[in-house]
């Protein structure tokens, strides 16, 4: 299927299987198709998916079972959108791409939350544009605001989750906020409010999984925090 | 070369192996 069968297909608002069908295969044809495939999707293919993923997102209740599945393909589709330098670009230009990401960050769904965080941590750790993870802090902080809960809660809640996947990718997220914060203060004040949110205890429990992935994110965390208790 | 591949599963193995966080 060409890019543009995609974007007739995305455009007219199937419901039910026919959609999380079409997603399923224009995620695997993003996945094997050259860079020029992706870039005929383009940018009018990339607003279709934030489109239908926004509008999914603000479904109450209708069809949970199914809208959650194709919110999920839609991330795994913009991961896949992403894997080049046309679409990484175009979707930090996208007005809502990072906003719609933070909006997936939902613990109730941890396969897609962990994908989600995934993303917004490799965006944090980008050197260009300036200032990403300083976009991306932003947003979560934004969105927390209109959601009434506390920025850091629905990271909080991924690390109390029983899945090792999804642990490991808040604690990605936590260090990448961390790491990238260039100014001493902010970062001890970053890693001051997720413990005062409740860090410690889930903290705790990852130390006792044996987890090379997790491993490695808990020894960033703590040879980050030991660096600034000593620059400090 | 700006068609180049494969950066978002780079930066995805660099958060995972812990060498995005490796200082300079």
């Amino acid at each position: 299927k060409s890019a543009q069968m995609y974007i007739q297909e995305l455009r007219s608002e199937n419901k039910d299987n026919q959609l999380l069908n079409c997603l399923e295969s224009l995620r695997v044809s993003l996945n094997n198709n050259p860079v020029s495939w992706v870039q005929n999707f383009g940018k009018e293919g990339l607003a279709l998916l934030l489109q239908i993923l926004k509008k999914l997102q603000e479904e109450k209740d209708e069809n949970i079972n199914f809208g959650g599945k194709c919110q999920h393909e839609i991330i795994r589709c913009l991961k896949a959108f992403m894997n080049n330098k046309f679409g990484l670009k175009s979707m930090l230009d996208s007005e809502e791409g990072i906003t719609l990401l933070v909006r997936a960050v939902n613990p109730m769904k941890p396969p897609m939350m962990t994908d989600a965080v995934r993303l917004l941590s490799a965006i944090s750790i980008l050197e260009e544009p300036e200032g990403l993870h300083e976009r991306v802090l932003e947003v979560i902080t934004e969105e927390a605001e209109k959601r009434n809960i506390e920025r850091f809660q629905p990271l909080i809640s991924g690390m109390q989750n029983s899945s090792i996947a999804l642990r490991a990718s808040c604690m990605q997220l936590i260090n990448a906020l961390i790491s990238r914060a260039e100014e001493l203060d902010f970062r001890i004040h970053i890693r001051s409010e997720l413990l005062r949110l409740g860090l410690r205890e889930p903290l705790k429990a990852v130390r006792m999984i044996e987890n090379e992935e997790l491993k490695v994110q808990l020894s960033v965390f703590d040879d980050q925090a030991e660096d600034d208790s000593e620059d400090l | 070369e700006d068609d180049e591949t494969g950066i978002m599963d780079g930066l995805l193995e660099a958060l995972q192996s812990g060498a995005a966080f490796r200082r300079k």
